[in-house]
């Protein structure tokens, strides 16, 4: 463990809290898009299929844990639960979100390290988690506007991935043979993703006017 | 000892 991959799970965590601290307290998930948090529960359900096979650690699991019941939690709420649900924008959100699942699907079928159930899964959800963001960047788009709290949603999501690419950048220093091309490509096409928001944000924050 | 492919990441 380094101090980048710590900071990185802390602001990955901190940025689905916020989502689903923002969305139980006032009830509302305007401008969230639902299927990029599908997504992310398909990704964390794909990923941590070994959680009660292969143990790493206590903090491994618990964040594994947290993952799995946050993303599964704001998905319920988006879907069923009924204040939060009418806030919901269902005309806007619009991606065709499973072609993302069945390309990634096609794609780890044939690029991965390992051809096994679990291996094939995990490839999979590293591929999908790159492109889990473009219904909300969409939607983002769409809404022209946004309220701050999704803003830092996406933010922090951003800031964990980058923290995560210095994090691969230190191991590749300290740890032999520690070399995962995979999880190295798919992450940087992910944060390249980010690129555009960030400057966005970064310009709203600077001019202190509403991100649009 | 850990293979080198382990998922000791999230």
């Amino acid at each position: 463990m380094n101090i980048f991959r710590l900071a990185g799970d802390m602001t990955h965590m901190f940025s689905v809290l916020v989502l689903l601290l923002k969305i139980h307290t006032i009830k509302s998930c305007a401008g969230v898009s639902v299927k990029t948090q599908e997504l992310y529960a398909i990704v964390f359900a794909t990923r941590y299929l070994d959680i009660f096979t292969s143990f790493v650690s206590i903090y491994n699991t618990f964040m594994k844990l947290v993952f799995l019941g946050s993303s599964f939690s704001i998905v319920w709420y988006m879907r069923y639960h009924k204040a939060v649900h009418r806030t919901y924008d269902r005309e806007q959100d619009t991606f065709r979100h499973w072609f993302l699942v069945l390309s990634c699907l096609l794609l780890a079928l044939l690029i991965h390290e390992k051809f096994t159930f679990l291996e094939v899964l995990w490839t999979f959800s590293l591929y999908l988690e790159a492109v889990a963001i473009l219904p909300q960047l969409v939607l983002l788009q769409r809404t022209r506007n946004i309220d701050n709290l999704t803003g830092q949603y996406i933010f922090l999501l951003g800031g964990y991935r980058g923290l995560y690419i210095l994090n691969w950048i230190y191991r590749y220093f300290t740890e032999p043979h520690f070399v995962h091309w995979i999880t190295w490509i798919t992450g940087l096409v992910q944060t390249l993703l980010y690129a555009d928001f960030f400057y966005y944000y970064f310009l709203s924050w600077k001019n202190n006017k509403k991100l649009n | 000892s850990k293979d080198p492919s382990a998922k000791d990441e999230l």
